[in-house]
């Protein structure tokens, strides 16, 4: 099994953090052995990509990952 | 736009607020005159009224925070999340909070509290994200000039509150909606290459193809380029110099990727454009030839980028040079050996060697549409 980078580890937990907080997604452990990305996560990457008119690919690409970086209101995007 | 869950709204028109503390990063009057202005914002589309409060609990109780500041949503330092507001309700219902770890202005230095607060009281009188790009609503924080809501905005707001009952408050300019890439009535402001992307003037956006992105990418012009204006004319790359041109009005600027090159803006007469030339339309460079090609109204000029001066014998007039072709430009870009010029609704697609049109698509065509 490869290990991953610490870049790519720093991608995978901005996500999380970020699908948690405005996405809701559910905390635990999302990555898997191989993936690094479980179903629940893709789907969430899918609902923020499809919210910002982003390609939907449920992969976290540089355009997802740029605007996960920027600054932003603390609201979640999706409705309780 | 979107609203929260069951459509949450104050059930009175008279809605209070109270500034709890301040940030010591702006005069307490300069705070005070943002929050307000904030509020006459949202007051200006709406019936609601707004009235301070200095003691006891008002309907939106306004504060300024770092971390976890009381309410067990806690903020995350600099930069990140800057504040967060609650839909309207009982106790916590409508409460602003803003990140006291942010340094806040009241212009483009750091991130401006008039912004940011008219964004949270937008959620604190019952709007939710919204994904327009343009709109004040949406989650991701620019920085812009001018009134400060959009269409999409004043919309929503009103689908909770109704109108404005005086005539004399509706007259607000809101920034249209954001581009539509599949609109078939579509036309673009300038097109220029950017170190192997596309990228697409359109109001205040541009669109950005990358080779390897599906699906064209909106973003606000402000976001990226804060200086640059809302609306660019025209816009050329010159690869040799690893230059992007981008010109409004009587004004243009230079680009060394995405970062703006120091000396510019400079006049466009500067390269040798008569002063009668207010505008240009288009821009494209042609490596075979090493001119540029300036477009206004119904005629061009070509520009000498080897010796930086005005070829002689121009203007020309664009229906005599390209026949076949509109007798005036929008946007010009050069690829794969063929000249897209666009116009209105409607893409040319002119080969430079046979000098004629040889195809004629919608603009829209070239953002996949």
């Amino acid at each position: 099994m490869p290990l991953s980078s610490p870049e790519e580890t720093d991608k995978w937990l901005l996500a999380e953090k970020y699908l948690r907080k405005f996405y809701h997604l559910q905390a635990g452990l999302q990555g898997t052995s191989t993936h690094r990305s479980s179903d629940a996560m893709q789907a969430k990457i899918r609902e923020m990509q499809s919210f910002f008119n982003l390609q939907v690919t449920g992969s976290l690409d540089a355009n997802t990952l740029e605007l996960m970086s920027m600054a932003r209101c603390g609201v979640p995007d999706v409705g309780e | 736009y979107n609203h929260f869950p069951r459509h949450l709204k104050w059930q009175n028109t008279n809605v209070t607020f109270r500034i709890v503390n301040y940030t010591p990063d702006l005069k307490k009057a300069d705070v005070d005159r943002a929050i307000r202005n904030a509020f006459n914002i949202w007051a200006d589309v709406t019936p609601l009224t707004f009235k301070k409060l200095h003691e006891g609990k008002a309907d939106i109780m306004i504060a300024f925070g770092t971390k976890e500041h009381g309410d067990f949503n806690p903020f995350d330092g600099p930069d990140g999340l800057l504040a967060h507001a609650y839909p309207p309700g009982r106790d916590i219902g409508g409460d602003t909070h803003f990140d006291e770890d942010e340094h806040w202005s009241k212009d483009s230095d750091a991130y401006n509290l008039f912004l940011v607060a008219t964004h949270e009281f937008g959620h604190a009188l019952g709007l939710s994200h919204s994904s327009d790009p343009g709109a004040l609503m949406y989650p991701v924080y620019s920085y812009s000039e001018g009134y400060p809501l959009s269409e999409d905005d004043i919309t929503g707001i009103q689908a909770l509150y109704g109108q404005c009952p005086n005539p004399n408050h509706r007259k607000v300019k809101p920034k249209p909606d954001a581009p539509n890439k599949c609109d078939p009535m579509l036309s673009f402001d300038a097109v220029t290459e950017l170190r192997g992307e596309t990228i697409i003037f359109k109001d205040r956006f541009y669109w950005r193809l990358h080779p390897q992105f599906a699906e064209p990418e909106q973003t606000l012009i402000k976001s990226t380029w804060p200086s640059l204006p809302n609306k660019v004319d025209a816009a050329y790359e010159y690869p040799e110099k690893d230059m992007v041109f981008i010109f409004s009005g009587i004004r243009m600027w230079a680009l060394n990727g995405y970062n703006l090159v120091e000396g510019y803006p400079k006049y466009i007469h500067k390269l040798g454009l008569p002063k009668t030339v207010r505008t240009v339309d288009a821009a494209v460079y042609i490596p075979d030839t090493g001119k540029t090609l300036l477009f206004s109204e119904e005629q061009f000029w070509s520009y000498d980028e080897k010796t930086n001066t005005m070829d002689s014998g121009f203007p020309r007039s664009i229906e005599m040079d390209f026949p076949g072709m509109a007798d005036e430009v929008d946007a010009a870009l050069y690829k794969h050996g063929y000249l897209h010029f666009f116009h209105e609704h409607t893409q040319f697609e002119y080969s430079y060697s046979a000098r004629k049109v040889i195809q004629i698509v919608r603009t829209n065509s070239f953002l996949n549409c």
